[in-house]
């Protein structure tokens, strides 16, 4: 059937930003932001 | 909810570097993010060229990204994997640009309430309020579609929402991932004081009277009307479905009467371009006879040819009746110029004419290809549906597929299938980025939130049972067949079940009169292969543009004289501007009055002096004479 020959990427989730990092174990403040300093 | 603080804000052009680490697909959706921002907001991006500061973009765990600009030089953004979604990069780089999340401003307990008992245990600090001594929501309401906002299921420790906004409707329109919102833009505009975008240039919906400055040509035997329905069609003008009283109008030309042959012109106003590149989209409706069609032209203006020079760019036939027609033509015009719209009036018979609505021009690119899907609704919740064959540019053809029957969300996805330049391509198709687009058919192209999606053919990708999955569809996929019966090879569809959910599908005007618009563009991003393709210059110390951290004001233009940047600012007939940054303002009025003024101080001083010294002097003759009287009387008699 059609819907057989596909690949999802998503695999049937429609997973937000936060949901990603949290899968991934970060714990960024909000979510997805860095807070400490980058050097040059 | 943008951070307080100058010293956060980025040039408004910023320099960005796309690092070798990123996914192919990613650099490619990064770049349709930027293209997004020129559109609708004055932020533009450039290659880094040695700029002191800069994005450095790279594939690293998740997706994330600090607030403002920290000058720190290489400052990181990060969008790993199934981070590469256009709004999922659009709200990176807000957060690059200064930008909190929505539901964290300090008045965001009068329009949600966050369920503390819902939220993963040691995640509640994400549900922390800035107050407005460190947070400014720039005078703009809270903003229930903001693409900075949190769904309600953020942080979830169940199934219950951890965000529950205080009037209902707004429960499902929280945490869209579509694309910028109104309020967004004003934030950003406001923030970065735009007054104009790169890329936009006309959007005409011909509700105001003065039709957005366009103008009848001479020399055709009749003229567009401005009308708000035609009795042959349509019944409703395109921009609002005729669902607003008084109002909704779009231009006609009656083809009804007449002679076959007959012409009418509608030209816009000059428009100025930039980049050289523009996308010209416009909606037709035919009510007049099949051989009505439309021609486009622009008319460049140069110093050779100040009267303009007409070029015919798309001729329209064989125009559908009966119904609203989305058209794109792409230009190419370096020079200022108007675009002309002629209806001409073909033989046979006709019970109405031409009428077109929804003009929009910018400079960016035109989609390839137009899906259009009619009766849309009676399909969504029941029917999966394929495309018509396109092929790209390169000459791969391929499909999109429609998953239109789950229950809660669309899926979308992309096939290779069998075509006419099979033998003469590459197998695994290398690098093809696949961009599908939902229209969101909002008459103002700024104000759109359309759903996008892209997918990028990695030749080197391996299905399950070890076959490439993006080798020659004949090879590897199924034989299926088109509605008139031909076969053709499938390949198999690489895509996603949670495209758009059912609910966003029918908010906005994603379908406008029972029509749906999927927008396709297949691009070859090969180029983005490693970052020495990239149009990134090698930073060196030796280009460094000292002008890049410099911003003259009122329109003072940057140079660079011996190594320093120096403003050189504008001047008028009696004024002109002065200063480091031209920040200063002067004008033949003020030297008029300084020269008058000092002329008077000069007078003034001089004439004190004057006194005095007549003054002391009468004082002195006094004091002589009264010290030797004799001398007085003599005296007296010789003058």
């Amino acid at each position: 059937a059609p819907g057989e020959f596909v690949k999802d990427i998503d695999e049937g989730l429609d997973r937000d930003i936060f949901d990603i990092n949290e899968d991934l174990g970060l714990d960024l403040f909000e979510g997805d932001i860095k807070l400490e300093e980058q050097g040059k | 909810n943008s951070i307080i603080g100058d010293n956060y804000r980025w040039p408004h052009t910023i320099p960005y570097v796309l690092e070798d680490s990123l996914d192919m697909n990613a650099k490619g959706v990064i770049l349709n993010a930027f293209e997004r921002y020129r559109l609708k907001t004055c932020i533009d991006f450039k290659p880094w060229s040695g700029e002191a500061n800069y994005i450095s973009v790279f594939k690293e765990s998740g997706c994330w990204s600090s607030v403002g600009n920290r000058h720190v030089g290489k400052q990181q953004l990060s969008i790993g994997d199934n981070c590469d979604r256009i709004a999922t990069v659009q709200h990176e780089f807000l957060h690059a640009l200064g930008f909190w999340h929505e539901q964290s401003r300090a008045d965001r307990d009068d329009y949600v309430t966050i369920v503390w008992d819902r939220i993963l245990s040691g995640r509640e600090h994400n549900f922390n309020i800035y107050d407005d001594s460190v947070s400014d929501s720039l005078n703009v309401p809270y903003d229930y579609t903001s693409v900075m906002h949190y769904s309600k299921t953020a942080f979830q420790n169940g199934t219950e929402p951890t965000i529950v906004t205080r009037i209902s409707d707004f429960e499902d329109v929280i945490g869209q991932r579509m694309d910028f919102s109104d309020y967004d833009l004003l934030k950003l505009n406001r923030l970065y004081n735009c007054s104009s975008s790169l890329s936009f240039m006309d959007s005409c919906d011909f509700e105001l009277d003065n039709i957005c400055g366009m103008i009848q040509s001479s020399g055709d035997s009749a003229d567009w009307q401005r009308v708000s329905q035609v009795l042959g069609g349509p019944e409703n003008d395109h921009s609002n479905m005729g669902q607003c009283k008084d109002s909704g109008f779009f231009m006609h030309f009656n083809t009804s009467s007449g002679n076959a042959g007959a012409t009418a012109m509608l030209e816009s106003r000059i428009l100025y371009p930039k980049r050289g590149f523009q996308c010209l989209e416009f909606y037709l409706y035919n009510s007049g006879g099949e051989s009505d069609h439309v021609k486009i032209y622009t008319r460049e203006y140069t110093a050779a040819h100040p009267e303009g020079v007409l070029t015919l760019r798309r001729e329209i036939n064989e125009i559908p009746t009966g119904s609203w027609q989305l058209y794109y033509v792409t230009l190419q015009v370096t020079e200022k110029f108007r675009v002309a719209f002629e209806g001409l009036k073909g033989p046979g018979s006709s019970s109405g004419g031409l009428s077109i609505d929804d003009i929009n021009l910018s400079e960016t690119r035109c989609p390839h290809h137009i899906w259009h899907i009619q009766n849309f609704t009676q399909l969504l919740g029941s029917q999966n549906v394929y495309s018509p064959p396109f092929y790209s540019p390169e000459g791969y053809a391929y499909q999109i597929y429609l998953n239109l029957n789950s229950l809660t969300n669309v899926g979308i996805y992309f096939h290779l299938i069998s075509g006419a330049n099979d033998d003469q391509l590459q197998w695994p198709c290398p690098w093809q980025q696949a961009t599908m687009t939902l229209l969101d058919q909002n008459p103002d192209i700024r104000q759109r939130m359309s759903n996008q999606r892209s997918i990028t053919t990695d030749p080197t990708m391996t299905d399950d049972n070890g076959s490439y999955f993006w080798d020659r569809p004949s090879k590897v996929g199924v034989v299926a067949s088109f509605p008139n019966g031909t076969q053709f090879s499938r390949g198999r569809g690489y895509g996603t079940s949670a495209f758009i959910t059912h609910e966003r599908m029918k908010s906005r005007e994603f379908i406008k009169g029972d029509d749906v618009y999927i927008l396709l563009t297949v691009e070859d991003i090969s180029y983005l292969n490693s970052t020495s393709n990239v149009p990134d210059p090698v930073p060196t110390s030796t280009i460094y543009n000292a002008c890049s951290e410099v911003e003259c004001q009122n329109g003072g233009i940057c140079t660079v004289h011996e190594g320093r940047a120096e403003c050189k600012c504008p001047a008028g007939e009696d004024w002109w501007y002065m200063g480091q940054r031209c920040e200063k303002r002067g004008s033949t009025h003020d030297t008029i009055v300084i020269a008058v003024s000092s002329t008077v101080t000069v007078f003034a001083v001089m004439l004190i002096i004057t006194i005095v010294s007549v003054y002391c002097t009468r004082r002195k003759y006094r004091k002589k004479a009264s010290s030797n009287p004799a001398l007085d009387a003599q005296n007296q008699h010789a003058f």
